[in-house]
């Protein structure tokens, strides 16, 4: 972990009397290397060491008593401004629309019963789940048999292949008693332009309250082309990231934060349709830091 | 990467944020960069040439055989099912497929119409079931039915999941066992755009299934997929084929110095 290699080497180098700008430098560099390794996005590293320096030279690090701990402290600091406050979805009970958009494979349908469930447990709202997902093999299928083993109301005509199931979505969902709308959509590049600009059109009829880019924890350096792409393709309210249960650092959070500067709604900590929390900013950063 | 022929010498800046922008590792990019220049060689073409000797390659499995994928959640095994599937078809051979994702919801009706797009046998189970009956009694028609090659599905799991690595455990040696000393293949399917952490499933379910070949998917986006080359370097796995899209189409046999001319402009 950071922290200890951090320690380790100020342990080494405080040995050695003051600190030198070098000291200094050569423990960013150590700093430089772990945020790679945690797939923090190599233009957004160097953005942030640069303004770790800034606050670090600024303030003597070289005659503090602990500087291990002056500095990771700095960098920790930087890093939760970074991240923000986890934010809710926001849909009241009018029959608002949140969309979920994304690469292939994220966890969209998955996460679309999982905020069906966290919105019916957490604020009474009734969802009614729709998908207009035409070209994944059963994927009508999945979110219909995920969608009914949680007693929620879905679309279940999935004879029309087209958009019909969309016509009249608000009155549909309105009619079974539900509060808002949760629409899956199929996983898409965003450099697919004929892919994208169809969602876009979509969220041009559909106008959701919400648009929520679902992104993948574990991803590299292509968060930023992809949420960029997305952002300029589509358009997005928030991100939920899946997946974060597992090993990975979760750079890319950081890399989204750091440049797309929405907020995250939750995160997806397992397959179950109970495991989504909201974004918790500290627990991402001790991923990183230790 | 800018592919330069002139000659003058490389940007080590400039190249380093480049080969970190594709999930190469730090190290690796460090050691690629550093080496000496190559005399008389221009200096873009002996980073190619050292990238093209990190990589290991392999040949897929030659029929008759068993395959079994694995791989974490969404990263493409099944759809990767149908692109192997079709692949042995156009050669001649005859597949059949198991359905051992008996977990994730319309898993088996997903990996049902695959097959029937691409013309595979399928066994199948009630969803629920055991994934290595499922798989035991795929082996069993794969050897009554006589078929050239038979590939297991399974679901998505992370390597950090201590019960679903230890069901892997089973599913496989449950399958090297009905095999019955036909070949066999154990293959990671690793989406290119994830970032370290595919190392990280490498060298785990490497160290508690085995695994035999990687199949590396989504190398039709923007992500590069330069975690393999940490995998290569450090575990020594091949890459064995590569996933350019959502059709069965849209497969390729790794080609390593193809991969690494590819990641040059
Ligand atoms: N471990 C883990 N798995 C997840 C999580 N969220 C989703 N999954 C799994 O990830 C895989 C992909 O999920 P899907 O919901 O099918 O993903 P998708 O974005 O709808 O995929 P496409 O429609 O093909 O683009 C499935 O195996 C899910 O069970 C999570 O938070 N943790
Ligand atoms: N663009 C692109 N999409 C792919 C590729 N391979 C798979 N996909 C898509 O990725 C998504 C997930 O693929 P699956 O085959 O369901 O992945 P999986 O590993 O079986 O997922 P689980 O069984 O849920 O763990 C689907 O939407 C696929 O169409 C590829 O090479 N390129
Ligand atoms: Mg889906
Ligand atoms: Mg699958």
């Amino acid at each position: 972990f950071l922290q200890e290699k951090i320690t380790k080497l100020f342990d080494k180098l405080s040995k050695r009397g003051l600190l030198s700008e070098q000291d200094i430098d050569d423990a960013l560099k150590d700093i430089r290397i772990a945020l790679l390794e945690a797939d923090v996005h190599y233009r957004v590293v160097k953005e942030l060491l640069e303004s770790v320096k800034q606050k670090v030279m600024g303030e003597e690090l070289a005659k503090s008593i602990n500087p291990s701990q002056f500095l990771l402290g700095i960098l920790k600091a930087e890093l939760i401004r970074i991240m923000g406050d986890p934010a809710p979805v926001k849909i009241n009970g009018t029959g608002d629309i949140v969309m979920l958009v994304g690469l292939q494979g994220t966890g969209k349908t998955t996460t679309a019963v999982k905020l069906a469930k966290y919105m019916k447990d957490k604020r009474g709202l009734k969802p009614y789940l729709v998908s207009i997902d035409f070209n994944r093999p059963a994927a009508q299928e999945q979110l219909i048999t995920l969608a009914k083993a949680n007693g929620f109301p879905v679309n279940e005509d999935i004879s029309s292949k087209g958009y019909e199931a969309l016509k009249d979505l608000r009155l549909v969902s309105a009619r079974q008693g539900c509060d808002f709308i949760i629409v899956d959509t199929a996983g898409r590049l965003h450099i697919d332009t004929a892919l994208v600009s169809e969602l876009k059109q979509v969220k041009e009829t559909l106008n959701p309250a919400q648009t929520v880019l679902v992104v993948d924890s574990m991803m590299g350096h292509d968060v930023l082309k992809m949420a960029e792409g997305f952002m300029q393709g589509v358009g997005y309210d928030g991100a939920i990231f899946t997946k974060f249960e597992g090993d990975t650092r979760g750079g890319a959070v950081i890399s989204f934060r750091k440049i797309i500067d929405k907020p995250i709604f939750y995160t997806g900590i397992g397959e179950a349709v109970s495991a989504l929390e909201p974004f918790d900013p500290d627990k991402l950063v001790a991923r990183i830091i230790g | 990467l800018s592919d330069r022929t002139d000659g003058a010498p490389i940007d080590r800046e400039r190249y380093t944020d480049e080969l970190l922008s594709l999930d190469m590792s730090f190290s690796i990019a460090e050691r690629l960069l550093n080496e000496k220049e190559t005399h008389g060689k221009q200096p873009v073409d002996t980073l190619k040439d050292r990238m093209k000797q990190i990589l290991v390659s392999a040949p897929l499995i030659e029929p008759k055989c068993g395959i079994l994928m694995i791989g974490i959640n969404g990263s493409g095994k099944t759809t990767s099912i149908a692109k192997l599937g079709k692949w042995y078809i156009d050669r001649g051979h005859s597949v059949i497929v198991g359905a051992g994702d008996t977990y994730r919801a319309a898993a088996i009706e997903q990996l049902s119409i695959l097959s029937d797009r691409v013309g595979m046998d399928m066994v199948k189970a009630m969803p629920g079931v055991d994934p290595a009956s499922v798989i035991h009694d795929t082996i069993m028609a794969y050897k009554h039915r006589s078929k050239d090659v038979v590939i297991a599905d399974t679901a998505g799991r992370l390597h950090t999941n201590v019960n679903l690595v230890h069901e892997l455990k089973k599913i496989k040696s449950v399958m090297t066992k009905a095999m019955a000393g036909d070949k066999m293949a154990t293959y990671l399917i690793v989406d290119a755009t994830i970032g370290k952490n595919s190392f990280q499933q490498a060298k785990l379910f490497n160290e508690n299934i085995g695994i035999d070949g990687i199949i590396i998917t989504k190398l039709d986006g923007t992500a590069k997929g330069g975690i393999i080359f940490t995998i290569c370097d450090e575990l020594k796995i091949p890459v064995v084929a590569i996933g350019t899209g959502e059709s069965a189409g849209d497969f390729m046999v790794f080609d390593k110095d193809k991969f690494v001319e590819e990641l040059f402009v």
